[in-house]
C-alpha cells in the first residue's frame, strides 16, 4: 500500500 | 476537514469538559466509571503513539494533547482527589478490565492493515474504544439515582461516534482512496452498544423524566 495517507482523525 | 467531523470532535471534546464540570463544581464521581476512564486513558496513549513522529495538523495536536490530558486527570481525580475519589462507587463498578483488554488485543494482532508496534496498538485503540464504554453502561444500570451531567456525558459521548460514522461515509464519497474498514467497524460496534442506552434517553426526554435504564 504505497500511498497510505497519515491518519488524520482523532 | 469536513462540518461532520468538526461537529464530532466538539461532541467529543463538550462530553469531557461536561464531565470535568461534574467532578470539579460538585466535586463528585458519582455514576461514573473508573473502569471506562481507565480504559479511555489506554485508549489515547495506543492510538496517539504518533503524535510527536507524524505531524497532521496543529489542531490535530492540540486535540491529542486534550485528550490524553483530560483522560488521566479524570483517572487522576477519580483515584486520588481526597474529596471526589469518596464518591466513587466503587462495589457497584466492577466490571473488570482484562475482559475487555486482552480480546481486543488478540484481536489486534490477527486483524490490522500492517503487522508493525504502531499499527496494532493504533487497531487495538480501535477495538478499545469500541467497548470502552461497557462497564460505564453497566454501572448505569445499576446506579438508581443518575444525576443529569452523567447521563448528558453518556449521551455526548455516543453523538460523538455517531457524528463520526456520518464524517466517514461523507469522507468515502468525497475522497478518492478514503476506505478504513476496521476504524468502520470498530465505530459501528461502538455506535450500536449505545442504542439501548439512546432509546430510553430519547423516551425519559419525551417524556420528561428522569433517564432510568431497566435491570
Amino acid at each position: 500500500n504505497p500511498t497510505r495517507k497519515p491518519k488524520d482523525e482523532l | 476537514m469536513n462540518i461532520l467531523r468538526l461537529a464530532g470532535d466538539m461532541t467529543h471534546l463538550i462530553s469531557v469538559i461536561v464531565l470535568l464540570l461534574k467532578i470539579h463544581s460538585i466535586k463528585s464521581c458519582a455514576g461514573i466509571s473508573l473502569k471506562t476512564q481507565e480504559l479511555y486513558a489506554l485508549v489515547f496513549v495506543s492510538r496517539y503513539l504518533n503524535i510527536f513522529t507524524d505531524f497532521i495538523s496543529l489542531y490535530n495536536t492540540i486535540m491529542k494533547l486534550i485528550f490524553l490530558g483530560t483522560s488521566f486527570s479524570i483517572v487522576w481525580y477519580m483515584r486520588y482527589h481526597k474529596i471526589v475519589r469518596r464518591s466513587y462507587d466503587k462495589d457497584q463498578d466492577t466490571f473488570r478490565h482484562y475482559f475487555l483488554v486482552l480480546p481486543c488485543l488478540i484481536l489486534a494482532l490477527l486483524i490490522n492493515e500492517r503487522f508493525t508496534f504502531k499499527e496494532i496498538m493504533w487497531t487495538f485503540s480501535l477495538y478499545l474504544e469500541a467497548v470502552a464504554i461497557l462497564p460505564q453502561l453497566v454501572l448505569l444500570q445499576r446506579t438508581k439515582n443518575t444525576d443529569n451531567l452523567t447521563v448528558q456525558y453518556i449521551f455526548l459521548l455516543g453523538a460523538y461516534r455517531a457524528l463520526y460514522i456520518l464524517n466517514w461515509i461523507y469522507r468515502y464519497f468525497t475522497e478518492p482512496d478514503y476506505l478504513h474498514w476496521i476504524t468502520w467497524i470498530s465505530g459501528l460496534v461502538q455506535t450500536i452498544l449505545y442504542g439501548d442506552f439512546f432509546y430510553y434517553y430519547f423516551l425519559s426526554w419525551k417524556n420528561n423524566v428522569k433517564l432510568q435504564l431497566p435491570a
